[in-house]
Protein backbone atom coordinates (compact mmCIF):
# COMPACT_ATOMS: atom_id res chain seq x y z
CA UNK A 1 0.00 0.00 0.00
CA UNK A 2 0.73 3.36 -0.64
CA UNK A 3 -0.02 7.17 1.03
CA UNK A 4 -0.16 10.17 -0.69
CA UNK A 5 2.63 12.69 0.04
CA UNK A 6 2.02 13.98 4.05
CA UNK A 7 -0.02 11.37 4.51
CA UNK A 8 -3.43 13.40 4.66
CA UNK A 9 -6.35 11.49 6.24
CA UNK A 10 -9.29 12.96 6.93
CA UNK A 11 -9.78 14.41 11.27
CA UNK A 12 -12.62 16.40 11.12
CA UNK A 13 -15.20 13.52 11.95
CA UNK A 14 -14.93 9.67 12.47
CA UNK A 15 -18.45 10.01 10.34
CA UNK A 16 -18.34 11.57 7.17
CA UNK A 17 -21.43 12.21 4.92
CA UNK A 18 -21.47 11.38 0.76
CA UNK A 19 -23.92 11.89 -1.63
CA UNK A 20 -24.42 11.69 -5.16
CA UNK A 21 -24.69 14.58 -7.40
CA UNK A 22 -28.55 15.34 -8.55
CA UNK A 23 -27.37 16.24 -11.68
CA UNK A 24 -24.13 14.54 -13.25
CA UNK A 25 -25.71 10.99 -13.32
CA UNK A 26 -25.58 8.21 -16.02
CA UNK A 27 -29.42 7.82 -17.07
CA UNK A 28 -29.49 3.87 -17.74
CA UNK A 29 -28.61 3.10 -14.26
CA UNK A 30 -31.15 4.20 -11.50
CA UNK A 31 -31.08 6.72 -8.74
CA UNK A 32 -31.50 3.44 -6.42
CA UNK A 33 -29.32 1.40 -8.00
CA UNK A 34 -26.00 3.47 -8.17
CA UNK A 35 -26.81 4.22 -4.14
CA UNK A 36 -27.36 0.87 -3.35
CA UNK A 37 -23.64 0.26 -4.73
CA UNK A 38 -22.10 3.22 -3.30
CA UNK A 39 -23.74 2.36 -0.02
CA UNK A 40 -22.27 -0.92 -0.10
CA UNK A 41 -18.98 0.52 -1.59
CA UNK A 42 -18.76 2.75 1.54
CA UNK A 43 -19.31 -0.20 3.93
CA UNK A 44 -16.48 -2.26 3.04
CA UNK A 45 -14.08 0.24 4.24
CA UNK A 46 -16.29 0.80 7.59
CA UNK A 47 -16.16 -2.67 8.11
CA UNK A 48 -11.92 -2.40 8.82
CA UNK A 49 -11.48 1.39 10.03
CA UNK A 50 -13.39 3.14 12.54
CA UNK A 51 -15.16 5.51 10.25
CA UNK A 52 -18.58 5.68 9.49
CA UNK A 53 -20.27 6.96 6.31
CA UNK A 54 -23.54 7.84 6.26
CA UNK A 55 -25.61 9.25 2.93
CA UNK A 56 -26.74 12.62 2.68
CA UNK A 57 -29.48 14.52 0.31
CA UNK A 58 -27.58 17.71 1.03
CA UNK A 59 -24.82 17.48 -1.85
CA UNK A 60 -22.77 20.32 -1.66
CA UNK A 61 -22.25 20.27 1.89
CA UNK A 62 -21.39 16.68 2.01
CA UNK A 63 -17.38 15.24 2.72
CA UNK A 64 -18.10 13.08 -0.23
CA UNK A 65 -19.36 14.53 -3.12
CA UNK A 66 -19.68 11.68 -6.03
CA UNK A 67 -20.69 12.67 -10.04
CA UNK A 68 -20.49 10.97 -13.26
CA UNK A 69 -18.59 13.66 -15.23
CA UNK A 70 -17.56 13.38 -19.18
CA UNK A 71 -14.42 15.12 -20.97
CA UNK A 72 -13.17 18.35 -19.30
CA UNK A 73 -15.21 19.22 -15.96
CA UNK A 74 -13.58 21.46 -14.68
CA UNK A 75 -10.54 19.89 -12.11
CA UNK A 76 -8.17 19.66 -15.04
CA UNK A 77 -8.23 16.45 -15.41
CA UNK A 78 -10.45 15.59 -18.30
CA UNK A 79 -11.94 12.40 -18.73
CA UNK A 80 -11.11 10.63 -22.20
CA UNK A 81 -14.17 8.82 -23.38
CA UNK A 82 -15.14 4.80 -23.51
CA UNK A 83 -12.24 2.94 -21.03
CA UNK A 84 -8.59 4.71 -21.10
CA UNK A 85 -9.08 6.48 -18.08
CA UNK A 86 -12.38 5.45 -16.06
CA UNK A 87 -12.52 7.59 -13.12
CA UNK A 88 -10.44 9.55 -10.37
CA UNK A 89 -10.75 11.19 -7.15
CA UNK A 90 -9.19 13.45 -4.69
CA UNK A 91 -7.35 12.74 -1.69
CA UNK A 92 -8.28 14.26 2.03
CA UNK A 93 -10.20 16.55 2.91
CA UNK A 94 -11.32 17.75 -0.56
CA UNK A 95 -13.68 14.60 -1.04
CA UNK A 96 -14.70 14.92 -4.78
CA UNK A 97 -14.88 11.37 -6.34
CA UNK A 98 -15.66 11.35 -10.23
CA UNK A 99 -16.48 9.10 -12.08
CA UNK A 100 -16.25 8.78 -16.35
CA UNK A 101 -19.70 9.10 -17.62
CA UNK A 102 -18.75 7.77 -21.22
CA UNK A 103 -18.32 4.39 -19.63
CA UNK A 104 -21.05 1.98 -19.73
CA UNK A 105 -21.01 1.37 -15.59
CA UNK A 106 -22.41 -2.11 -14.85
CA UNK A 107 -24.36 -2.37 -11.57
CA UNK A 108 -25.11 -6.30 -12.63
CA UNK A 109 -22.57 -7.78 -14.54
CA UNK A 110 -25.46 -10.59 -16.02
CA UNK A 111 -27.42 -8.77 -16.94
CA UNK A 112 -25.12 -6.08 -18.59
CA UNK A 113 -23.95 -8.07 -22.08
CA UNK A 114 -21.60 -4.60 -23.06
CA UNK A 115 -18.02 -6.14 -23.98
CA UNK A 116 -16.85 -2.62 -22.47
CA UNK A 117 -18.87 -2.74 -18.84
CA UNK A 118 -17.16 -1.45 -15.91
CA UNK A 119 -18.13 -2.81 -12.91
CA UNK A 120 -19.63 0.15 -10.59
CA UNK A 121 -18.84 -1.30 -7.75
CA UNK A 122 -15.39 -2.18 -8.28
CA UNK A 123 -14.25 1.14 -9.46
CA UNK A 124 -16.20 3.21 -6.65
CA UNK A 125 -14.40 0.96 -3.89
CA UNK A 126 -11.28 1.86 -5.42
CA UNK A 127 -11.68 5.55 -5.49
CA UNK A 128 -12.86 5.59 -2.05
CA UNK A 129 -9.63 4.54 -1.05
CA UNK A 130 -8.29 7.41 -2.35
CA UNK A 131 -10.56 9.47 -0.67
CA UNK A 132 -9.93 8.07 2.26
CA UNK A 133 -6.22 8.69 1.76
CA UNK A 134 -4.78 5.62 -0.10
CA UNK A 135 -2.81 5.93 -3.25
CA UNK A 136 -2.16 3.08 -5.59
CA UNK A 137 -1.05 -0.45 -4.80
CA UNK A 138 1.72 -2.54 -6.61
CA UNK A 139 -0.35 -6.12 -5.17
CA UNK A 140 -2.44 -6.80 -8.19
CA UNK A 141 -5.00 -8.42 -6.01
CA UNK A 142 -5.90 -5.26 -4.35
CA UNK A 143 -8.90 -2.43 -4.24
CA UNK A 144 -6.30 -0.16 -5.04
CA UNK A 145 -3.88 -1.62 -7.64
CA UNK A 146 -4.52 0.98 -10.54
CA UNK A 147 -6.13 -0.99 -13.41
CA UNK A 148 -9.51 -2.74 -13.84
CA UNK A 149 -10.06 -5.00 -17.11
CA UNK A 150 -13.50 -4.52 -18.81
CA UNK A 151 -16.10 -6.73 -16.88
CA UNK A 152 -13.69 -7.50 -13.93
CA UNK A 153 -15.16 -7.44 -10.30
CA UNK A 154 -12.44 -6.64 -7.99
CA UNK A 155 -14.46 -5.40 -4.61
CA UNK A 156 -13.45 -7.41 -1.96
CA UNK A 157 -10.59 -5.59 0.14
CA UNK A 158 -7.35 -7.38 0.38
CA UNK A 159 -4.80 -7.29 3.00
CA UNK A 160 -2.81 -4.66 1.65
CA UNK A 161 -5.89 -2.42 1.10
CA UNK A 162 -7.05 -3.35 4.95
CA UNK A 163 -3.54 -2.40 6.52
CA UNK A 164 -3.04 0.50 4.17
CA UNK A 165 -6.37 1.91 5.72
CA UNK A 166 -5.49 1.06 9.14
CA UNK A 167 -2.65 2.31 9.32
CA UNK A 168 -3.97 5.99 8.28
CA UNK A 169 -7.38 5.06 10.57
CA UNK A 170 -7.06 2.48 12.99
CA UNK A 171 -8.87 -0.60 13.28
CA UNK A 172 -12.05 -0.96 13.91
CA UNK A 173 -12.86 -2.82 17.27
CA UNK A 174 -15.07 -4.98 15.41
CA UNK A 175 -12.42 -6.17 12.60
CA UNK A 176 -11.11 -9.71 12.79
CA UNK A 177 -8.06 -10.28 11.55
CA UNK A 178 -8.16 -13.88 11.37
CA UNK A 179 -11.45 -14.41 9.96
CA UNK A 180 -10.44 -11.59 7.28
CA UNK A 181 -7.30 -13.83 6.66
CA UNK A 182 -9.40 -16.86 6.25
CA UNK A 183 -11.86 -15.11 4.10
CA UNK A 184 -8.68 -13.67 1.67
CA UNK A 185 -7.43 -17.27 1.79
CA UNK A 186 -10.64 -18.75 0.52
CA UNK A 187 -10.71 -16.01 -2.44
CA UNK A 188 -6.70 -17.03 -3.31
CA UNK A 189 -8.04 -20.84 -3.50
CA UNK A 190 -11.07 -20.20 -5.31
CA UNK A 191 -8.85 -17.83 -7.79
CA UNK B 1 -4.15 0.99 -31.03
CA UNK B 2 -1.54 -0.44 -33.27
CA UNK B 3 0.83 -0.79 -30.35
CA UNK B 4 2.52 -4.26 -32.46
CA UNK B 5 5.61 -1.78 -33.19
CA UNK B 6 6.78 -1.43 -30.33
CA UNK B 7 7.15 -4.70 -29.25
CA UNK B 8 10.26 -4.93 -31.43
CA UNK B 9 11.38 -1.56 -30.46
CA UNK B 10 14.99 -0.83 -28.42
CA UNK B 11 16.92 1.45 -27.08
CA UNK B 12 17.65 4.08 -29.69
CA UNK B 13 14.81 3.03 -31.83
CA UNK B 14 12.13 5.63 -32.79
CA UNK B 15 8.83 4.59 -33.38
CA UNK B 16 5.82 6.93 -34.63
CA UNK B 17 3.96 7.15 -31.49
CA UNK B 18 6.24 6.94 -28.44
CA UNK B 19 5.58 10.29 -28.04
CA UNK B 20 2.28 9.10 -26.89
CA UNK B 21 3.85 6.82 -24.49
CA UNK B 22 6.28 9.31 -22.77
CA UNK B 23 2.69 11.64 -22.42
CA UNK B 24 0.87 8.33 -20.91
CA UNK B 25 4.07 7.39 -18.33
CA UNK B 26 4.25 11.46 -17.49
CA UNK B 27 0.33 11.42 -17.02
CA UNK B 28 1.13 8.80 -14.11
CA UNK B 29 3.86 10.09 -12.66
CA UNK B 30 7.11 8.15 -14.35
CA UNK B 31 8.25 11.02 -16.68
CA UNK B 32 8.97 14.52 -15.24
CA UNK B 33 7.43 17.01 -17.48
CA UNK B 34 10.45 19.64 -16.79
CA UNK B 35 13.48 17.52 -18.38
CA UNK B 36 10.79 14.85 -20.60
CA UNK B 37 11.84 14.72 -24.27
CA UNK B 38 8.54 13.85 -26.07
CA UNK B 39 9.77 13.01 -29.22
CA UNK B 40 9.52 9.12 -30.72
CA UNK B 41 13.38 8.24 -29.61
CA UNK B 42 13.24 5.37 -27.38
CA UNK B 43 16.15 7.30 -24.73
CA UNK B 44 17.88 6.13 -21.63
CA UNK B 45 14.79 8.33 -19.57
CA UNK B 46 12.24 6.41 -21.49
CA UNK B 47 13.85 2.82 -20.01
CA UNK B 48 14.46 4.19 -16.40
CA UNK B 49 10.80 5.24 -16.71
CA UNK B 50 9.65 1.72 -17.71
CA UNK B 51 11.38 0.17 -15.30
CA UNK B 52 10.17 2.53 -12.98
CA UNK B 53 6.31 1.52 -14.00
CA UNK B 54 7.51 -2.14 -14.15
CA UNK B 55 8.12 -1.86 -10.28
CA UNK B 56 5.52 -0.21 -9.30
CA UNK B 57 2.90 -2.22 -11.27
CA UNK B 58 4.19 -5.26 -10.28
CA UNK B 59 5.23 -6.60 -13.80
CA UNK B 60 8.31 -8.46 -15.11
CA UNK B 61 11.05 -5.70 -15.01
CA UNK B 62 12.50 -5.62 -18.51
CA UNK B 63 13.16 -2.29 -19.39
CA UNK B 64 11.62 -2.81 -22.64
CA UNK B 65 8.31 -2.64 -24.30
CA UNK B 66 7.00 -6.38 -23.87
CA UNK B 67 3.35 -8.13 -24.28
CA UNK B 68 2.94 -7.58 -20.66
CA UNK B 69 3.69 -4.20 -20.15
CA UNK B 70 2.03 -2.78 -23.12
CA UNK B 71 -1.16 -5.21 -21.75
CA UNK B 72 -0.81 -3.08 -18.69
CA UNK B 73 -1.03 0.44 -20.58
CA UNK B 74 -3.86 -0.40 -22.48
CA UNK B 75 -5.82 -1.37 -19.26
CA UNK B 76 -8.62 0.83 -18.56
CA UNK B 77 -7.72 2.35 -15.28
CA UNK B 78 -8.03 4.99 -12.40
CA UNK B 79 -6.65 8.48 -13.36
CA UNK B 80 -4.99 9.06 -10.10
CA UNK B 81 -0.94 9.32 -10.79
CA UNK B 82 0.81 6.07 -9.73
CA UNK B 83 3.77 8.14 -8.25
CA UNK B 84 2.49 10.71 -5.92
CA UNK B 85 5.38 12.65 -6.56
CA UNK B 86 7.15 13.77 -9.80
CA UNK B 87 10.82 12.75 -8.76
CA UNK B 88 11.56 9.52 -9.70
CA UNK B 89 14.79 9.20 -7.51
CA UNK B 90 12.94 9.72 -4.27
CA UNK B 91 9.76 8.14 -5.38
CA UNK B 92 9.99 4.78 -4.02
CA UNK B 93 9.97 6.39 -0.84
CA UNK B 94 7.02 8.09 -0.81
CA UNK B 95 5.62 4.27 -0.72
CA UNK B 96 5.39 2.42 2.03
CA UNK B 97 5.28 -1.01 1.33
CA UNK B 98 5.35 -4.59 3.17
Amino acid sequence: YAFFNGQPRWIRSSTLTYALSPDYTVDYLSSSEIRRVVRRSFSRWSAVIPVNFTESREYESSDIRIGFYRGEHGDGEAFDGVLGVLAHAFSPENGRLHLDAAERWAVDLEKEKSKVAVDLESVVTHEIGHVLGLAHSSVKEAVMYPSLSPRAKKVDLRIDDVEGAQALYGSNPNFKLKSFLESENSINTAT
Amino acid sequence: RNFARFLDAGKGSEVTGMSELKKYLNRFGYLPSSDTDFTDFFDDQFVSALILYQKRLGLPVTGNLDSDTISSIISPRCGMSDVVKINRSTAELHSTRR
